[in-house]
């Protein structure tokens, strides 16, 4: 079977996720988290950061998503301060 | 705008610059963070006083992956540039650079002066904006330090914590929120008409002017056109309701309010020489559907409708515009007249008896 490239990109995964921790990561305990996979945390948290910027809120790393998380910025936290 | 509460609870403040990048001289470093501070002075009634040891409300420090007892680390080069703190004790509005990035006082590596701004708005109390327009958007964008850097959402935000500057006439400078188009030494990066409409470009902002009935508006250039850089340096209308926009070797084609797709594309696919770098002003002839390009004394035509530069060009430009002897900053044509702008000054010029009519202030348009 034809592996997936966007699955295979470890890479931007890397991005997203240490994006993500970075930005988009209120400290929450195990309770207000629920029973949220990864996956859907994840989605949460990059519909926050499309929407933050202004992005098509997809929930999904796509290409004008990773470009946005490609550029110098500032390390405060985009939320939960 | 976003903030975190609670601000200072002092106008007086003290700042410290623990240490200095070697990118710049200590003096363009010490410069750099004063002029950071005097951009949120000019707008709260908030001072700052440096001091050279001790402890001070903000230190500003530079500092490479983990640093000191900071909770946050930096990454290498690019990436994260700068983080600081909210008002308080401790780490408490606290700056830190990242020294792994190339810091400037140009548009080259990082602006200091643009991410230290930024960053004393977070040491204020001011957490990132949404606004892309804003300082305190989260992402690095250059603009000229010539320019005031605050948007009227950062001043509102700063302003909900601070309050307004106290009115104590002569102590404070006038907030430079836009170039005086009254100014007597007033230019224009690029002029374009747009329908009814002539537009003015000077660095991140445009003022629309209609000519017939002395309205003017400013805005910024992002308002309407967000994907479009400053500091544009050409501009004209075409023939088909829509606006090219040139910068360096790059050119925009506008349609209302969109940015057609496939832009920015190279000047070289409109047919001009490699060698060519930029335009320095554009005008489209609504009577020919001739397009000129000034670039330095010499100009290229081109035809609108077979999309094709003329044969033999470039020519100077003095010989088929006599009296248009220098570099021209913009050009536009209103009435079947063209208008050569050049600094402060603009020169009248009928083409079909091909003499310059009259020599004007280049804010003749401004009512002033």
């Amino acid at each position: 079977l034809p592996v997936h490239p966007e699955k295979d990109n470890k890479e931007d995964t890397m991005l997203v996720e240490d994006y993500l921790s970075k930005f988009y990561t209120i400290e929450m305990d195990s309770n207000q988290r629920g029973w949220k996979t990864n996956a859907e945390f994840t989605a949460e948290q990059l519909q926050k950061m499309q929407r933050f910027f202004g992005l098509k809120v997809t929930g999904k790393p796509d290409t004008e998503t990773l470009e946005m998380m490609k550029k110098p910025r500032c390390g405060v936290p985009d939320v939960g301060l | 705008y976003g903030v975190t509460l609670p601000g200072w609870k002092k106008n007086n403040l003290t700042y410290r610059i623990v240490n200095h990048t070697p990118d710049m001289s200590k003096e363009d470093v010490d410069k750099a963070i004063q002029k950071a501070f005097k951009v949120w002075s000019a707008v709260t009634p908030l001072i700052f006083t440096r001091i050279q040891e001790g402890i001070a409300d903000i230190m500003v420090a530079f500092g490479t992956k983990a640093h000191g007892h900071c909770p946050r680390y930096f990454d290498g080069p690019l990436g994260v540039l700068a983080h600081a703190f909210p008002p308080g004790s401790g780490f408490g509005g606290d700056v830190h650079f990242d020294e792994d990035e190339d810091w400037t006082t140009g548009s080259d590596g990082f602006n200091l002066f643009l991410v230290a701004a930024h960053e004393v708005g977070h040491a204020l109390g001011l957490s990132h904006s949404n606004d892309q327009r804003a300082l305190m958007f989260p992402n690095y964008a250059y603009i000229s330090p010539s320019e005031f850097p605050l948007s009227p959402d950062d001043i509102s935000g700063i302003q909900s914590i601070y309050g307004a500057p106290t009115k104590t006439p002569g102590k404070r400078p006038a907030i430079p929120t836009s170039p005086n188009t009254c100014g007597s030494q007033i230019s224009f990066d690029a002029i374009t008409t747009l329908r009814r409409e002539v537009i003015f470009l000077k660095g991140r902002r445009l003022w629309r002017v209609y000519p017939d009935n002395s309205e003017v508006e400013l805005e910024l250039i992002s308002a309407f056109w967000p994907s479009l850089p400053s500091g544009i340096q050409a501009a004209y209308e075409n023939m088909k309701d829509q606006i090219l926009f040139f910068k360096g070797n790059n050119f925009w084609v506008i349609s209302g309010y969109k940015v057609l797709l496939g832009y920015p594309k190279n000047i070289n696919t409109l047919g001009f020489p490699k060698g060519v770098k930029k335009i320095d002003a554009a005008v489209c002839n609504k009577n020919t559907g001739k397009t000129d390009f000034f670039v330095g004394d010499k100009y290229w035509r081109y035809d609108e409708n077979t999309q094709s530069m003329e044969k033999g060009y470039p020519r100077r430009t003095v010989n088929d515009f006599p009296g248009i002897s220098s570099r021209i900053d913009a050009v536009f044509q209103h009435k079947g007249l063209f208008y050569f702008f050049h600094g402060s000054r603009q020169l009248k010029f009928d083409s079909t008896a091909k003499k310059v009519l009259s020599e004007i202030k280049s804010n003749s348009w401004f009512n002033c």
